[in-house]
């Protein structure tokens, strides 16, 4: 795992909770509200195990921590998105909280459902972004979600021992995180 | 966007869907280039590696020769992405560096700190 430079965090007091909202003008129409913020609920929830940190959904978009939103091209943050594929998403590092993605991409929920050879997972891209936005960079490890590559069509939302140990290392354990049986699960994957 | 490059050797089971880059397509015509040589366009690359945290340069004018700031640049991206470190433009590292990526850059990066515009 690794950091941004100069390690930074969100510096409130531990246990932490962090407020998060879409915005209502930078959004997408291929899939539903309810769809949305379903996934983001389920990326929030997987670092939200491991960590004393709790995110909240706030509808005041203004004075959330964590701004959500779809742009397209040229959104003003000196980052351009590129159309389809190529980069899917980007975040900002603590305590900026901005989370962008590429509205320009087949996002999807279920594979089943959206049978697209660009679908990309919208909640393993949230997952991975919300590791930069508490503060992990990219790691080069394969299997973790903080790897910065992400193919098509590909789903990766489990936290691997090497997200939960960068993520640990910046704000302590969840007191409810059982860390033998992550580990023994890990090490069930690993052995096929 | 009229040829998407295709990559040829899927690394696991979520890769049989070919994979379309439309960003980076053009990158699947540098496999196998060698340093010393000058080829068209590869001067997008060096844009990428400089992107993305591997080249450091002051002089922004990226050239289509394939020296040795390339080199090194590929050899660090190897490294960093837990491929073989060949130096080489070889498949496997092409397929990886044209795959659907997050934008913050792989170098501790700062950027993405607050900017105003």
């Amino acid at each position: 795992y690794a950091f941004f430079s100069g390690r930074p965090r969100w510096s409130r007091s531990i246990p932490i909770t962090l407020t998060y909202a879409f915005s209502p003008e930078n959004v997408i129409t291929s899939l539903s509200k309810s769809e949305i913020k379903d996934a983001f609920r389920r990326a929030f929830s997987h670092w939200a195990s491991v960590i004393p940190v709790t995110f909240l959904e706030s509808k005041d978009y203004g004075f959330a921590d964590i701004k959500i939103g779809f742009y397209k091209g040229d959104h003003g943050d000196g980052e351009p998105f590129d159309g389809v594929l190529g980069v899917l998403a980007h975040a900002f590092s603590p305590e900026t909280g901005r989370f962008h993605l590429d509205a320009a991409e087949t996002w999807a929920v279920d594979f089943d459902r959206k049978k697209s050879d660009e679908a990309i997972d919208l909640e393993s891209v949230a997952t991975h972004e919300i590791g930069h936005l508490l503060g992990l960079a990219h790691t080069s490890v394969q299997e973790a979600v903080m790897f910065p590559s992400l193919r098509p069509r590909e789903k990766k939302v489990d936290l691997k021992i090497d997200d939960i140990k960068g993520i640990q290392a910046l704000y302590g354990s969840n007191p409810n995180f059982n860390d033998q049986a992550r580990s023994e699960s890990d090490t069930s994957i690993s052995n096929g | 966007r009229t040829s998407p490059f295709f990559s040829s050797k899927p690394t696991n089971p979520t890769n049989n869907h070919k994979i379309r880059s439309y960003t980076w397509h053009e990158f699947g015509k540098f496999v196998d280039a060698t340093r010393g040589n000058n080829i068209n366009g590869i001067s997008e690359l060096k844009k990428y590696f400089h992107r993305f945290g591997y080249l450091k340069m002051d002089n922004l004018n990226f050239t289509d020769l394939f020296d040795d700031h390339l080199e090194h640049a590929l050899i660090k991206y190897q490294e960093k992405l837990g491929l073989s470190v060949t130096g080489k433009l070889d498949e496997n590292t092409v397929s990886q560096i044209i795959s659907p990526r997050c934008g913050v850059s792989d170098s501790a990066p700062k950027f993405m700190h607050a900017k105003r515009h």
